[in-house]
């Protein structure tokens, strides 16, 4: 998925997250250039799963239909009054997205981390069909130990998703890339 | 007598540091002139006059004594003795002897007054209903982030040219399409969240893809693999980006998209990410010819850095700008699409396109910390992160407890709502969904499910059924 966070001097909060599905979506591509989505993939399929797991009814392909989505722009304001913290979010990954921005939210809402760090610190991803706990790159080793210790299956990998945010304190904006992205970019007006 | 009366004046006016009718000129009380007019006449009472004034002449030339002297004789020390003084040329009044012509000045003032106040009252509502629904006059900060630096710059250019926060998530996403055409473009959809700090107010704007008219579960299940074109969904990114523009636009749909545009005219450099992609679908065979002309040019695939240039998506962009989003939907456009997708075994239609519709809707929120959460509602699993920050919000998570329990909480809880995201869906195609919607982000479901991940050591079983989320080989 793409992301595009944007905290804008009119006191807007915009957070877009779009996707082909799979990288290049269907692979197909028109003679004006549109390369067209495989956005399908996101129905339940029946008899499609090799796991205990059925296929959800309530996802199942009908003609106009939008399929289930972890597409998941985030946005947090303070709850009473205009001050205090707002925030902008989004992830890539499927579901790990939801997992990644949930880490991403206590790390700054409930350890009151600032942004960029809460970004950079590890994050943990639970696959529930097959019970094995993903971890990225970041993630602290004596975590991994402390769940391979309790025969917690762990599977480490370079990145579970990447997030981008936003965030502003009372009149001090500032975006922040996922640092574990090469390309990405947050930029300030001043 | 005048010209004597005229040197009285003189003298004392010569050697009084106050100016004399200040002294004189102490308002006449209405018996006094009652008087004048009637029994005693001019005459007697200006003889009276001019005995005070000849009486005052004659005092000390002290100005400082001859002022307190003179106010003793004019001021009776009270009213009692007022009465008493037969020979005194003051006399009792029951009358405010302001009550008169003053009362004229009065008026005005009041009118003054009200002026004023009415005017302050003015410009103090104008300047708090400018403050609260004016444009702002304080050009403070702004920031956009995005996947590729370009789009970043391009937003932030947008935001400089006065362009609404929308207006730069629109620029930036198009720009997404052209630079990671691996990850979003004109060819899919999305989601958007916008949110009014000052209104407090928020809309999703949702242009998700829709399964087309003609889609069927059985020939999907069969043959996805070989038949590409059967898991195209009816794009909604050009509809959706359009639907934004109109209700948060404020530079032109043309002109947003001409810089989009420019971006794929200009040329730009390859991304990490985009290398990597084309890197990763080198092998397949199943991309079609115009896909390998521009991301494997004469086999080989572009490399990070490398310079290219998408003059095609800058022609079409062009084309939306000027013929609006019809183009892409009722036009050309649509028939290019359709014919592709038909050659690759699928099944969109003409149809599939006129009846696409964005979806505006209200986020699903929660209150965490003392924030309020904002995200998509179904079929986005907006609903889940809401229950996952309900659950974790009873927790005590502090820096003071043991890292083993936070590890537990939070694993367990993502176990719990990916488990109940899988049950989601379009809540168009199923009642239900609103209903197990409310009743997952309840405070009370929170509750239950916190007691289920606190009572069972880790790591638990799944205290919640789940669906498959995969399909496919993915």
């Amino acid at each position: 998925a793409s992301q595009v966070l944007v905290m804008g001097p009119d006191d807007y909060i915009v957070a877009v997250v779009s996707s082909l599905n799979r990288p290049f979506g269907s692979g197909i591509m028109t003679p004006s250039g549109i390369l067209l989505n495989s956005q399908m993939l996101d129905f339940s399929w029946m008899n499609e799963t090799e796991d205990h797991s059925s296929p959800s009814l309530m996802n199942s392909i009908q003609p106009g239909k939008r399929p289930l989505s972890f597409l998941l722009p985030t946005v947090v304001r303070p709850s009473e009054g205009m001050c205090g913290t707002y925030l902008c979010l989004g992830a890539n990954g499927g579901d790990k997205a939801l997992s990644s921005i949930t880490q991403v939210l206590v790390n700054v809402l409930t350890y009151n981390k600032n942004l960029s760090e809460s970004l950079s610190l590890g994050r943990l991803h639970p696959q529930i069909q097959s019970n094995i706990l993903e971890v990225d790159s970041e993630f602290p080793e004596e975590d991994i130990n402390y769940f391979t210790s309790i025969g917690q299956q762990v599977n480490k990998v370079e990145v579970l998703s990447l997030v981008h945010g936003a965030r502003r304190t009372n009149n001090f904006i500032i975006g922040v890339k996922d640092p574990r992205s090469m390309d990405a970019a947050g930029a300030t007006i001043l | 007598a005048a010209e004597k009366e005229a040197s009285q004046q003189s003298s004392l006016g010569a050697y009084s540091p106050v100016d004399y009718m200040s002294i004189t000129s102490f308002p006449r009380l209405p018996e006094e002139e009652a008087a004048v007019a009637g029994g005693g006449g001019s005459e007697s009472c200006l003889r009276s006059r001019k005995e005070e004034d000849a009486f005052l002449g004659e005092q000390e030339t002290d100005p400082d004594s001859f002022l307190k002297s003179a106010r003793l004789q004019r001021l009776p020390s009270s009213s009692s003795e007022m009465g008493s003084q037969d020979g005194s040329p003051l006399q009792e009044t029951t009358k405010d002897p302001f009550s008169g012509d003053c009362s004229c000045r009065q008026d005005g003032l009041t009118v003054i007054i009200t002026a004023c106040l009415t005017f302050a009252t003015g410009v103090t509502v104008a300047l708090i209903m400018q403050i609260y629904f004016g444009d702002p006059q304080i050009f403070h900060q702004g920031a956009v982030v995005t996947d590729a630096a370009r789009c970043t710059a391009l937003g932030i250019e947008v935001l400089n040219k006065q362009g609404s926060s929308v207006d730069a998530a629109i620029a930036s996403a198009l720009c997404s399409g052209i630079l990671n055409p691996h990850t979003a473009g004109l060819g899919g959809g999305g989601v958007m969240l916008v949110h009014d700090i000052r209104k407090n107010e928020s809309r999703v704007i949702d242009f998700q893809e829709t399964a087309p008219f003609n889609i069927q579960e059985e020939g999907l299940r069969k043959a996805w693999e070989t038949k590409p074109g059967l898991l195209v969904g009816v794009p909604g990114m050009a509809k959706g980006l359009h639907e934004a523009h109109l209700s948060y636009g404020r530079l032109p749909w043309r002109q947003l998209l001409g810089l989009a545009a420019d971006v794929a005219q200009d040329g730009f450099n390859v991304t990490h990410d985009l290398a990597m992609a084309i890197k990763d679908v080198k092998e397949q065979h199943n991309y079609s010819d115009r896909f390998k002309e521009i991301f494997l040019p004469d086999g080989q695939p572009l490399l990070p850095g490398m310079f290219m240039r998408r003059p095609d998506l800058a022609a079409l962009l062009h084309l939306l700008g000027s013929g609006g989003v019809s183009a892409f939907y009722s036009g050309n456009v649509t028939q290019e699409i359709i014919s592709e997708v038909l050659k690759y075994g699928g099944t969109l239609s003409e149809e599939d396109f006129s009846n696409y519709t964005v979806l505006v809707d209200n986020p699903v929120h929660t209150i965490y910390q003392g924030h309020l959460v904002l995200s998509p509602s179904p079929p986005h699993v907006g609903p889940a992160l809401i229950t996952a920050l309900n659950i974790l919000e009873g927790f005590n998570i502090t820096s003071q407890v043991a890292r083993d329990n936070i590890l537990h909480w939070i694993t367990e809880t993502l176990k719990v709502v990916l488990a109940l995201a899988s049950s989601l869906g379009d809540p168009f195609y199923n009642a239900s969904i609103s209903h197990s919607v409310e009743d997952m982000m309840s405070k009370s479901k929170a509750n239950f499910l916190r007691q289920q991940i606190d009572s069972q050591p880790y790591p638990s079983e799944l205290h919640i059924p789940h669906f498959s989320m995969e399909s496919g080989p993915s």
